[in-house]
């Protein structure tokens, strides 16, 4: 389970300063699939950060499957991140200097363990990167980009996945085939989605809906596609 | 308007070789607003940065505004989207150490230009932007990034905008308030618009739709919201 208790984040100081994140309380059971949404600047990106142990709060707590990430060091976090979390940007994030193959592997690679070659080969054939492998993310479209992030996050098999806006770049078709995905992540293995979207259509996937806004959850929604 | 003939661009030699565009032909006359929908991976950031001069076809001819791209140079190809274009990059490409009004003062900086300061104003109240103006591109989130992008296309009043998938990252409000702007930069000031979108409802927005697969056009609608 993911679970935040008055997750708090203010970014900056002075005039600059904005609080992104106010007291926020949720509760994630293994394996739901929750859908985020909210306006734009509402906080969501802020949100999974924090919960993914990419970004620390400024007060409040954080756990993932019971381990409180305040306790963690620097190393230990990676470390944890490493083995249970998979995380899809909002802005992909790919290694410009590696090809897709390689990208998609990087987070196994860096923590030594061997890729399941079967399952790699079915995440490459679901989200249609089959002939891409060798190219490098300038030499991919934005969605093929996206898409690469996408098995990244995917092919080591973790124990929550957040993605953010993952169809954001995607066509209708590919957009599903990557939700269909999700969707049996959480349906077949147990794997927990946070997953934040714009789009109503994507929500509908997941089996729950929180509502941002300015930094604060105002609505939720359970079987949205009920 | 905006001319291209049999445009062909192959990226690449060898084994990762790519036609990503296929012999074009499309015509936009002065004034229309047009989407350009497809798959991701058809083509459409390909035929928009060769529209716009930012890619030279590898055959093939466009003209802006009655000039042949192909007879200039890089400096006055520079010059001349300087003067006649607007560009709403997918990835928005800001300059990471300036701020969110001198990103959309750029392009006027560069050419010597002055700001028409309640333009601005104008811009950036439309697009939600008015207490981010201090903030650089990584203090802003993903879809203030965006709109920040758009603005600074629009900010010049080209005779051309090119937008690249400029509501992926924004929730339904903010992405209507900005296709809101298009139509009326159409409308009321007679600039051409060329919008790639996976959005159908985006793209109800536009006068005519243009529908890429395999780097050619398959299709085409007429008034979309008819
Ligand atoms: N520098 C490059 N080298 C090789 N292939 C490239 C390069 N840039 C793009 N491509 C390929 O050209 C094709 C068209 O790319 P393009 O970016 O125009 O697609 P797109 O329609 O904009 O897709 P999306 O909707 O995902 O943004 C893609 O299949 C892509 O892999
Ligand atoms: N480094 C930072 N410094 C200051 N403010 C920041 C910083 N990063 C984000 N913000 C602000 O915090 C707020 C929340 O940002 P966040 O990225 O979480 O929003 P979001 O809901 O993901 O928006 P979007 O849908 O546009 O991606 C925004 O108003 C943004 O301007
Ligand atoms: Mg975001
Ligand atoms: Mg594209």
């Amino acid at each position: 389970a993911v679970v935040t208790r008055s997750a708090t984040r203010v970014y900056g100081v002075g005039d600059t300063a904005v609080l992104a994140l106010d007291a926020v309380d949720l509760t994630v059971p293994t394996g739901q699939f929750l859908a985020v949404m909210g306006p734009s600047g509402s906080g969501k990106s802020t949100l999974l950060h924090c919960l993914a142990g990419l970004d620390r709060l400024t007060s409040g707590s954080v756990e993932l499957g019971g381990t409180a990430l305040e306790d963690l060091g620097d190393k230990e976090l990676t470390h944890l991140r490493r083995r249970e979390v998979g995380f899809i940007f909002q802005s992909y994030n790919l290694v410009p200097t590696l090809d897709a193959r390689e990208n998609i592997t990087l987070p196994l690679d860096l923590a030594g363990r061997t890729v399941d070659g079967a399952w790699f080969d079915r995440i490459v054939a679901t989200l249609g990167l089959g002939d891409r492998l060798d190219h490098r993310p300038s030499q991919l479209s934005g969605g093929q980009q996206q898409r690469v992030a996408a098995a990244r996050a995917l092919v080591s098999r973790p124990t929550v996945v957040f993605a953010d806006e993952p169809t954001g770049a995607l066509d209708s078709t590919s957009g599903a085939e990557l939700l269909s995905f999700l969707r049996q992540a959480a349906d077949e293995f147990g794997q927990t989605i946070v997953m934040v979207t714009h789009d109503p259509a994507a929500a509908s996937y997941a089996d729950r809906i929180v509502f941002l806004a300015d930094g604060r959850i105002v609505s939720e929604m359970l079987d949205p596609d009920a």
